[in-house]
Formats: C-alpha cells, sequence, structure tokens
C-alpha cells in the first residue's frame, strides 16, 4: 500500500488490521535470564537464528533459555551497542522488536558489524586515519 | 561498515547499471528510488540509469508478500522490511504488506506503522552495492529503522565504506550530512573504524 499524500493516511490505531506487529510478543520476555524457561522463546530464538545469531538451526527450537541464546544476545548486544548483559533486559527488547531489513547481521558465520571487528583490525585503521 | 563474505563488488566494466521495477508503479514512487540512487552515485562513479525492461535491468526491484519464492518470506505489517542480495545479483524485494510513504513527512503520519519508503530503499541499495549491516546508529546501513522515521542521508560511515567498494565520484566534495569522520574519531578517541 502506497500512500503519496502523508494526509491520506487513515487514522488507524495500530497496524491496518489491529494486530500488533510480528515481534511485539517478545517484550514479554522481559527480565527473562539463563537457564529459565518461558513460553514461545523458541520464536526468540528463531529470529535470532533468522539474522545470522544462532547457527546451525535444529528443526525445533526449545522454549528454553540456553547457553546458545545467552551467546547470540550478547553478540546481538554488542553488535547494537547495548549493554551486554546477556539477558532479555528491557533496552534491548525495545531493539528487538523494531522493524528491520531482512538481510542476515550475520552471514555464513562470519561475524560483522561490532562483534566481527578484531584488535588487528581497529589498531591497523586506527593508524591509517591518523597518518592520513 | 561491514561487506558480505567475499567482499563481492559490481565489477568495473559493470558500474554503470540499470534498475527495472516488477510492478506497475506510479511516477511517484518510480522518483522515490531515483533519489535513493543518487545518495549513492554522488559518492561513487556508479550510475544508476531506469529502464522499463525489468528482466533485462542490473538491478530488480519488486514488491512482494509473504514467501515470495527466494527462501525469505515476508511478515507482513512491520517487522521485516525489505531485503536485497549482494552483487551482482541485483534483487531488490520490500514487503508489500507495509503502508509505504512515499511523500510528505513521516513522522505526522496518524498511521503508526507507516515507513518512510526512501529510507529503506536507500538501505537496500547499500545491500545490493556489497555493504552489509553496520553497527554505526547513524549509517544507513544500520539494520532496524522506527516506524514514521526518516532517515535518507549517508552517513560518513557509509561512505567510507562504499569508497572502499568503488572509489570516490570526482565530482564528490566530501561532505556529508552527518558527523564527520574527523568529528567521529575526536569523540570516541579515534578507536573505532
Amino acid at each position: 500500500r502506497f500512500f503519496p499524500n502523508i494526509t491520506g493516511l487513515p487514522p488507524l490505531p495500530f497496524s491496518k488490521n489491529g494486530t500488533l506487529a510480528p515481534w511485539d510478543a517478545f517484550t514479554k520476555f522481559a527480565g527473562c535470564r539463563s537457564g529459565e524457561k518461558r513460553d514461545g522463546l523458541a520464536k526468540l530464538k528463531q529470529y535470532f537464528n533468522e539474522f545470522g545469531y544462532i547457527q546451525n538451526a535444529p528443526s525445533n527450537f526449545s522454549d528454553d533459555f540456553d547457553d546458545e541464546l545467552e551467546k547470540a544476545l550478547r553478540v546481538y548486544q554488542q553488535n547494537f551497542n547495548l549493554n551486554v548483559t546477556g539477558e532479555l533486559d528491557d533496552q534491548t527488547l525495545q531493539k528487538i522488536v523494531l522493524p528491520r531489513c531482512g538481510n542476515a547481521d550475520i552471514v555464513n558465520g562470519t561475524t560483522s558489524m561490532n562483534s566481527g571487528k578484531s584488535a588487528s583490525f581497529h589498531t591497523t585503521k586506527h593508524f591509517h586515519t591518523t597518518e592520513h | 561498515f561491514t561487506f558480505f563474505p567475499g567482499t563481492p563488488r559490481w565489477p568495473d566494466h559493470r558500474q554503470d547499471l540499470t534498475y527495472g521495477f516488477a510492478d506497475q508503479l506510479t511516477d511517484e514512487v518510480k522518483a522515490v528510488f531515483a533519489r535513493a540512487f543518487e545518495k549513492w552515485s554522488a559518492v561513487t562513479p556508479l550510475t544508476f540509469t531506469p529502464t522499463d525492461s525489468y528482466i533485462l535491468a542490473d538491478i530488480k526491484i519488486g514488491f512482494f508478500t509473504g514467501d515470495h519464492g527466494d527462501g525469505e518470506p515476508f511478515d507482513g505489517v512491520l517487522g521485516t522490511l525489505a531485503h536485497a542480495f549482494s552483487p551482482t545479483n541485483g534483487r531488490l524485494h520490500l514487503d508489500g504488506a507495509e503502508d509505504w510513504v512515499v511523500a510528505g513527512d513521516v513522522r505526522t503520519s496518524p498511521l503508526p506503522s507507516a515507513v518512510d519508503l526512501e529510507s529503506v530503499a536507500v538501505h537496500e541499495i547499500g545491500h545490493l552495492l556489497g555493504l552489509g549491516h553496520s553497527s554505526d546508529e547513524n549509517a544507513i546501513m544500520y539494520p532496524t529503522i522506527s516506524s514514521r522515521t526518516r532517515k535518507v542521508e549517508l552517513g560518513s560511515d557509509d561512505v567510507e565504506g562504499i569508497q572502499y567498494l568503488y572509489g570516490s565520484n570526482p565530482n564528490y566534495n566530501g561532505s556529508t550530512s552527518t558527523t564527520s569522520t574527523h568529528e567521529r574519531e575526536t569523540s570516541d578517541g579515534g578507536v573505532r573504524d
């Protein structure tokens, strides 16, 4: 649906069918941490799998907050400049539910964004830009 | 800035690229994409020309809903907005279920799910040209964008990334609308690339 004129937008309460955005349900996991089990946590794991944070996805994710989810969460928090807590804190959940590009942040296990930058890479670029 | 694995780019003999649309779009919508391409051509030697031949176009743009055959189904309103493939694939897909705003100030939209088309187009073109996602929140290549938000100007991180791949446009004067490299490095101690 295209809206060529902003004044033509219908004043609906949220999305056009009144439902929540796909990831809004994740906000119910606020405060969830390693060792816990919550209904629907498997969907969050699918989210992290979709964007490259969990590799080698099983046929079915469990609802357990396991080590794999904590690891994915830490990398995500690093990539998005969040406090790296390994927990589903409010700040992290607010970022997760935002609309986003469907391309993965980590492609074929090759880390990118903040989490993929090694110390040597930083050093090289730092010297280069300083000299320049 | 980041690149796709293997750092794919459009080769030197394919830098004058054409783009076509899978859908019958209005001139106003097409103009949004033209402006988005201009952001990248302004800072690189790349050129982008519209063509009526979707099949023959280097860059193929289409709006799709749900499962549209590339293994990356769209999910309805908000969530995933669009995706694009690395060079030289050329496919740029947008979620047809979104409430795309093509003109006016999206920030004042009465519809909370309104998404600015040009903002998403500029980001996805970055992928088409070889850029991955950036952790720099000022960068166009940052992965998330809130609804009712407009963000169309390349950041210095985007410019450095794309010029690493293709070099600079001879007419580029080195300025971007966001924080300059010098300012950013001063503010964070020069640690980040």
